[in-house]
């Protein structure tokens, strides 16, 4: 998307394989938690990768309450 | 209820695609969310323009972001033609996007489902009326393989908007089933799953079922 060098790609990647190692390090015994490593966004550093992909802007939505009676439909 | 659901299963949902380096993750998920709602109704699935509605919604910013709730008003509001016509006139919406498609919504709800169990309600509206759209803290996803996300991510820190396509309450972590949007090489072929009932990631902050 913008010009890279191939050292700051490199550098991109080498923080993203210590921080796949620090994601996977914290709970190695739960039951099928998730597994982090090398993906097409590892050459990216996060605030890169935020920049780009994680573009959703904040909106307030209203509180949902119990209260609130949904019209269901006959499905089967 | 079902311990397992998906409505892909059904055959109504629609490819994952790729939004390449376009921060159009608003419009990815909720056209995705109306392309199944006419499925679901009996209708062909078939891939509707994400950058039709990326160009028009007028109060969102292109591929340089957006709202899932601005994105769903704006398709409230443009459903019948003579919004579209008015638009139009004022030079704000082309007249060719659901005048010549005959897509339209019937309404949406949209809602932030914070308190503990509520996780529940959001089953029922899946079941009930097709995937949902919501909005999650998707920092940590930049780096996964696949497995259940159950750390890594907040709430109240929304970022990304993907579309919840069903659950599997099956194992001994129940967990969403999620399309995502960036391609079917990213996570468990394009989805990613995410465990249900404590709100990881803000999963349940920001929920939005459409209606067709």
């Amino acid at each position: 998307t913008w010009p890279r060098s191939r050292e700051h790609e490199a550098a991109a990647f080498r923080e993203s394989l210590n921080r796949h190692r620090y994601l996977n390090s914290l709970f190695p015994g739960e039951n099928s938690t998730a597994l982090y490593g090398i993906n097409q966004f590892s050459y990216l550093f996060p605030e890169e990768f935020k920049a780009i992909y994680l573009r959703s802007k904040p909106s307030k939505f209203p509180r949902y309450s119990a209260e609130v009676h949904m019209s269901i439909p006959n499905v089967s | 209820w079902p311990l397992r659901f998906d409505w892909r299963d059904k055959h109504v949902v629609t490819q994952v695609r790729n939004q390449q380096t376009c921060g159009g993750c608003w419009a990815f998920s909720v056209v995705g969310a109306v392309e199944s709602a006419y499925a679901i109704k009996g209708k062909p699935l078939e891939d509707l323009s994400v950058q039709q509605v990326i160009d028009c919604s007028y109060t969102n910013y292109g591929c340089n972001g957006g709202s899932t709730l601005n994105a769903l008003n704006w398709l409230n509001k443009v459903t019948s033609l003579s919004n579209i016509l008015l638009k139009h006139q004022n030079g704000l919406v082309p007249v060719f996007f659901w005048s010549h498609s005959g897509f339209s919504i019937k309404g949406y709800s949209a809602y932030g489902l914070q308190v503990n169990n509520q996780e529940d309600e959001m089953a029922k509206a899946l079941l009930t009326f097709g995937p949902l759209v919501v909005i999650v803290d998707a920092v940590s996803w930049q780096d996964y393989l696949g497995g259940i996300i159950q750390h890594h991510c907040s709430s109240g820190e929304a970022n990304h908007a993907v579309l919840i396509t069903g659950f599997d309450k099956t194992g001994s972590t129940p967990y969403w089933i999620v399309r995502n949007s960036w391609g079917s090489s990213w996570g468990v072929d394009g989805y990613a799953h995410v465990k249900m009932g404590s709100n990881v990631c803000g999963i349940a902050d920001s929920v939005s079922s459409i209606f067709v």
